[in-house]
């Protein structure tokens, strides 16, 4: 474990956090796309499948657990809650997700590092992170609503991603040049996606402030 | 699997 992956972790954490404490605080989730939050927790699932079988660290059981769990309560709260659900953008998050869904699935039925279930869902899991930001960016475009879209919850997302490209450049240069390509592919296009979802938070953000600005 | 480079982290 080294220092950047560990602030990686913690800032993905963050990012999670935030979002859930805002939607719980404010009862409302407008602005936030139903689906990437969906698409994120079948991500957790399909990645942590080990959880229950190969033990790794206490660390990484904890943070599997957390992950999944304040995914899930995203994702409860919007779907469930009968204050919060009235406030979601039904009509304009329209992104078809299934799509990302299959296509990442084929994907990781061609390329993987092992032809098991369990490899399978590991990198199907890490195809569709990268791409589970698409309806969260399709809405922000259409919208420019990011009340709840919080600054800090941009801010977390962009400093796990630098994070963890550092840890990847730190790790390929201390434990050797292992064929690490999936997750180093798959995690420059979700940079990539994400250097996008900042051009439009910051936008609408720069829109909102001339808004507020008294006439 | 978790052997496998990458699949330990999270």
């Amino acid at each position: 474990m080294n220092a950047f992956r560990f602030l990686g972790d913690m800032t993905h954490l963050f990012s999670v956090l935030v979002l859930l404490l805002k939607i719980y605080a404010t009862k409302t989730c407008s602005g936030v796309s139903r689906k990437t939050q969906e698409l994120y927790l079948l991500v957790f699932v399909a990645r942590y499948l080990d959880l229950f079988t190969d033990y790794i660290s206490l660390y990484n059981s904890v943070m599997k657990i957390v992950f999944i769990t304040s995914s899930a309560a995203i994702v409860w709260y919007m779907r469930r809650h009968p204050q919060v659900r009235r406030t979601y953008d039904k009509e304009q998050d329209t992104f078809r997700h299934s799509v990302l869904v299959a296509a990442t699935f084929v994907l990781a039925l061609i390329f993987n590092d092992r032809f098991t279930f369990r490899e399978i869902c590991w990198a199907f899991s890490i195809y569709l992170e990268a791409v589970a930001i698409l309806p969260q960016l399709v809405l922000l475009q259409r919208c420019r609503n990011v009340d709840n879209l919080t600054g800090q919850y941009v801010f977390f997302l962009g400093a796990y991603r630098a994070f963890y490209i550092l840890n990847w450049i730190y790790r390929y240069f201390t434990e050797g040049h292992h064929s690490r390509w999936i997750p180093w592919i798959a995690g420059l296009v979700q940079t990539g996606l994400y250097a996008d979802f900042f051009y439009y938070y910051f936008l609408s953000w720069k829109n909102n402030v001339k808004l507020e600005l008294p006439a | 699997s978790s052997k496998l480079p990458g699949h330990d982290e999270l």
